[in-house]
């Protein structure tokens, strides 16, 4: 429903981007 | 009726507060679980640390606006925090269905990961309410009133005291986690993520110059450029 472009690939998620994996 | 500015603020401050209505101040039970699963339980250190970000954001609001409106600027943070609370719960759904783990202590234990969701939640209220609205032409160069320029983004990060490139890391998965958030709100988001990335990350003091520094020394990276190039 709107333009924003999603960049992160689907074995990221919140948990790798604070390094808690 | 037409569209008026007046009537689409009024209709997205109304969209947010009806979402949120059903959201508690509180943890849902789904979300305390969360909380209980982990090895070290964050409800404590969650409870401090949205009173004490309470009071700053509160004062702080108040001497944006005008002392009168430091209930005003808990109201807002009120609003905030049941997002926060939504979003989280989403975000952990989400890891959960990924990973295949329901324990998340690092996670929930990693105060940098709450206030940069925190931050955005409260960046999305006040954007909302038009507390955070970029004028055009560039942020912070405004002619609005004094309260609008003095908490336009990156206000928010100076009150909570956290890191622009801490921030830019929730960005993505918060507007993944709420498919209800409206055009304007991600738009306004993604302004936030370009500002960041294009100048605050790259400021004096940014945790960014360390983790480039140490990809380069695990010989992975290519020369780091300097901040000026």
């Amino acid at each position: 429903s709107h333009d924003y472009h999603f960049g992160l690939e689907d074995h990221e998620g919140i948990s790798e981007l604070f390094d808690c994996d | 009726p037409p569209q008026t500015p007046i009537r689409a603020a009024m209709t997205s401050i109304q969209q947010l507060r009806g979402d949120l209505t059903s959201s508690g101040d509180q943890p849902s039970t789904h979300l305390a679980t969360y909380f209980k699963n982990c090895t070290v339980d964050p409800t404590q250190d969650v409870m401090k640390r949205l009173e004490t970000l309470g009071e700053a954001f509160s004062q702080r609001f108040g001497q944006a606006v005008g002392p009168h409106c430091v209930t005003l600027g808990r109201q807002r943070f009120n609003l905030g925090v049941k997002l926060y609370y939504k979003i989280m719960e989403a975000m952990l759904k989400s890891e959960e269905k990924r990973l295949s783990v329901q324990n998340f202590s690092k996670l929930l234990n990693d105060s940098t990961f709450h206030t940069s969701l925190l931050a955005c939640a409260l960046e999305v209220v006040m954007a909302t309410y038009g507390e955070s609205s970029f004028k055009t032409g560039g942020y912070n160069q405004g002619s609005g009133d004094a309260a609008e320029r003095n908490m336009c983004f990156p206000w928010i990060l100076d009150v909570v005291n956290l890191a622009a490139f801490d921030f830019y890391k929730v960005i993505e998965s918060f507007i993944k986690a709420d498919p209800t958030l409206s055009k304007d709100i991600v738009k306004h988001l993604e302004t936030c993520e370009n500002l960041i990335m294009e100048r605050i990350a790259w400021r004096t003091g940014s945790p960014l110059f360390e983790l480039l520094r140490q990809e380069h020394e695990g010989g992975t990276a290519e020369q780091v450029e300097t901040p000026a190039s």
